[in-house]
C-alpha cells in the first residue's frame, strides 16, 4: 500500500516545492512508483517538473472538485516512474468552491484512496497557508514533511503548524505523524543560518532529518530547465541531498 | 488624506514583510504618520517590529471581523511616527468567518476608513496567497507594490498577480493602481538573477521601481533583532536601499 506524504508550510519560499519535485524524483531513481501531486493553484511543481500547463485538458481542481477521475488527471513526466496530478491557475477558485460541503477537508483523501494501491509514494506539495487546500494536504498524508529554511521567521512557522497538526489529527487524521522537519537552504558560513539551526535543534531534536539540504545554485536554478536537478547532474551536491533524503524517507517505518 | 499601499504576491518568500517592515520605517523616519497593517496570520510584521503577541489585548482579526475599534488595536512601534495594527494566529479563523458575509472582500477597507485621516500612509502586509485575506488586501489599496525575488517561480507569479488585479479593481476597486514591482534579494554575481532581471524588465518595463533591494545579511538578521535595519545602522546598504524606495514612494502622484 502506498504511503502519502504531504510537504507542508504556511511559510513562504521556505522550500516546499523544491523538495517535492526533487524528493520525488530522487525517489523514482530508486525505481519506486511515484505520484506528485501539485496542491498549488501556483502550479511551481507542475512548472518545476517542465509540464506545459496550457496543454493539459484537467488538472487537480476538477479531481477535487469532483468532475474528472485520476485517470484522466494524471500527466507523465520526463523521468519513467514519476508521474504528476498537475495544478494550475482555477485550483484558486476550489477555496471557495468546497467551502460549503460537509466533506470540505477529506476531498483529496477520498481523491487518492483508489490511488494507494498503483503507487509506492504519493507526495503533495501543499501552497503556503493554513488553509483549506493545506488541510487537504494534511487530511490526506500518512506522513509530514516540514521544511525549515534558516531563517528567523520561518522557525515560529515550525512550532505553529505543530500547533494546527495537532488538533487535525484528533479531529481528521488519528494515523497522521510528523515524518520530520528538514533543514533547507543551509549555509554553514551564514552566523544566523547555524544560531536557527541550533535553536531547532533545541527545539525539535529528535524531530529534524538527518540530511540537511544546501544552500546551492543548481536547485536554484533546475526550474527554469523545467526538470529536477537529478537530470541536469547526478553527481552534484543538490542531487545527492535529495537521494540521502529519499533514502531516509525509504526507511519510515510504515 | 492618507494613501494605502498594500504589498502582495502570491508567492512566498519573496520579501513582503521585508518591505512593509522596512519601508514604513523609512516613511516615519520621514516625519510621515505611518500605520503598519499585518494582515497575514503568521504575523511577521508583527515579530518584524518586536512587538509581544502574548501582550495583545485585541489583534486586526477582532476589527475586520467587527468585534473592535481601531483605537481597541492600534500598537505603538519602537519608531516614534510609525504604529500598527498586528496580527496573531487567530487570523488564520477570519477566512471561514467572513465567508457568508456579502461585504466579505471590502472589511479592512471599511475598517480602515476612519483612519485615513490620521494616517498620511497606510502599509498592508499581505499573505502569500490570494486568498480572502489578500483581496481584502487589494480591496481596500490605493496602490499595490509586488515584490519579486529574482528566482523562476516569482516571475510567473507577477503575471497570475497581475491577472488577478485587472479582476479586482474591476469589480471592486476602480481607483485601484499598481505602484510597482520591486525587485528584491538582488544578487548581481548569479548569472540566473541577473537573467530573471532582464526578463522582468522585457516583460514589465515601466512598471519596475528603480530601487532594486539588494541581497543583504542586515535585512536577513533583522527580524531576530524585533527591528528594522534602520535602527541597527542608518548607513547600511540594507536601510539605504528602503530610504530610496520611500523616496519613489512619496513621489507616487496620488
Ligand atoms: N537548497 C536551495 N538552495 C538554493 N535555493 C533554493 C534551495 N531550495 C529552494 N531554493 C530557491 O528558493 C526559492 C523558494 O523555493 P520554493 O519555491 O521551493 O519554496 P516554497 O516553499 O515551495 O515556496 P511557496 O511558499 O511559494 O510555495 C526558489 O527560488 C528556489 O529555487
Ligand atoms: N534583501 C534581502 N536580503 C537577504 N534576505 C532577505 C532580503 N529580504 C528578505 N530576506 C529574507 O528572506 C526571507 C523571506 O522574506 P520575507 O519573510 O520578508 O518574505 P515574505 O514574502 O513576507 O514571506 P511570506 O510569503 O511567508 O509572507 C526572510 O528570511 C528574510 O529575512
Ligand atoms: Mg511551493
Ligand atoms: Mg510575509
Amino acid at each position: 500500500m502506498g504511503v502519502v506524504i504531504s510537504i507542508v508550510s504556511q511559510k513562504g519560499g521556505v522550500g516546499k516545492t523544491t523538495t517535492a519535485v526533487n524528493l520525488s524524483a530522487a525517489l523514482a531513481a530508486a525505481e519506486k512508483e511515484v505520484l506528485l501531486v501539485d496542491l498549488d493553484p501556483q502550479g511551481n511543481a507542475t512548472s518545476g517538473l517542465g509540464i506545459d500547463k496550457t496543454k493539459l485538458k484537467k488538472s487537480i481542481y476538477h479531481g477535487i472538485i469532483g468532475d474528472a477521475d485520476p485517470c484522466e488527471i494524471i500527466t507523465e513526466s520526463s523521468i519513467e516512474c514519476l508521474k504528476l496530478l498537475p495544478a494550475r491557475m482555477e485550483l484558486f477558485r476550489a477555496e471557495l468552491e468546497l467551502m460549503s460541503r460537509p466533506d470540505k477537508e477529506k476531498r483529496l483523501l477520498n481523491f487518492l484512496a483508489h490511488l494507494r494501491g498503483t503507487y509506492e509514494y504519493i507526495l503533495v506539495d501543499a501552497p503556503p497557508s493554513l488553509s483549506l487546500l493545506t488541510f487537504n494536504a494534511i487530511t490526506a498524508a500518512d506522513f509530514l514533511l516540514i521544511p525549515l529554511q534558516c531563517e528567523f521567521y520561518a522557525l515560529g512557522a515550525v512550532s505553529q503548524m505543530i500547533q494546527v497538526v495537532q488538533v487535525l489529527k484528533r479531529r481528521l487524521n488519528p494515523r497522521l505523524r510528523i515524518a520530520g522537519i528538514l533543514l533547507t537552504m543551509f549555509n554553514p558560513k551564514e552566523d544566523s543560518c547555524l544560531q536557527i539551526a541550533e535553536s531547532a535543534r533545541e527545539q525539535f531534536s529528535n524531530m529534524l532529518f538527518k540530511t540537511i539540504i544546501p544552500e546551492n545554485s543548481d536547485l536554484k536554478n533546475a526550474p527554469a530547465h523545467g526538470e529536477p536537478v537529478l537530470l541536469q547532474d547526478i553527481r552534484s551536491p543538490g542531487s545527492r541531498c535529495y537521494f540521502n533524503l529519499a533514502e531516509e524517507i525509504l526507511n519510515l517505518s510504515h
